[in-house]
């Protein structure tokens, strides 16, 4: 492990500590997608499998449990909480999973590594990780006044992309045959879909804004 | 081969 993807791992786990904090704190979820969040869960549930088949370090182990147990107990507030649920912008947030998850699927089944139920769920979760944050960033353009915590949140979580890129360059580097071309595919169009929110989210820090997207 | 070398990653 390299420091970049040990930076990019914690400031993934410090985007999500942000987000839970955020809605127990305020005990409200406005401008957070329950989309990407349900999407998160898919895509962590899909990769995780090898949980049960495979042990790959305590450090990975626990990582996992974290991103699994953290996204449903978010997910858990926005639907079931008695206080937090009526904040939730159920009427902006109307981005449609099925436009993410069919192509994502049909992706996976046709580009991937090799063809057995668990690689082809991994792959899918690779897809779909890299476009799940398209609901956040629409609800977040509806959204009049960004919560500081949540335009926080999508900065850390974009920041442990390009993080990810650059542990990759480094692993490209310094290990042999190290190679893993639809991850990195996946990853760039990923950190690519950050960018424009980077651009508005450096601005109004520089000049001590609100942030706000332009529709 | 890389297959599970990449799985490492979260």
């Amino acid at each position: 492990m390299n420091i970049f993807r040990l930076a990019g791992d914690m400031t993934h786990l410090l985007s999500i500590l942000v987000l839970l904090l955020k809605i127990n704190a305020t005990r409200s979820c406005r401008g957070v997608s329950l989309k990407t969040q349900e999407l998160y869960a898919l895509v962590f549930v899909c990769r995780y499998l090898d949980l049960f088949t495979n042990f790959i370090s305590m450090y990975n182990t626990i990582m996992k449990i974290i991103f699994l147990a953290s996204t449903f107990t978010i997910i858990y507030w926005m639907r079931f909480h008695k206080v937090i649920r009526v904040t939730y912008d159920r009427e902006q947030d109307t981005f449609r999973y099925q436009f993410l998850v069919l192509p994502c699927l049909v992706l996976a089944l046709l580009l991937n590594s090799e063809f057995t139920v668990m690689e082809v769920l991994w792959t899918f979760s690779i897809y779909l990780e890299a476009v799940a944050i398209l609901p956040q960033l629409v609800l977040l353009q509806r959204t009049n006044n960004i919560d500081n915590l949540t335009g926080n949140y999508v900065f850390l979580l974009g920041s442990y992309r390009a993080l990810y890129i650059l542990n990759w360059i480094y692993r490209f580097l310094t290990e042999p045959n190290y190679r893993q071309y639809l991850v990195w595919i996946s990853g760039i169009v990923q950190t690519i879909i950050y960018i424009d929110f980077f651009y508005y989210y450096i601005k109004s820090w520089k000049n001590n804004e609100k942030l706000s997207l332009p529709a | 081969e890389s297959v599970a070398e990449e799985k490492d990653e979260l």
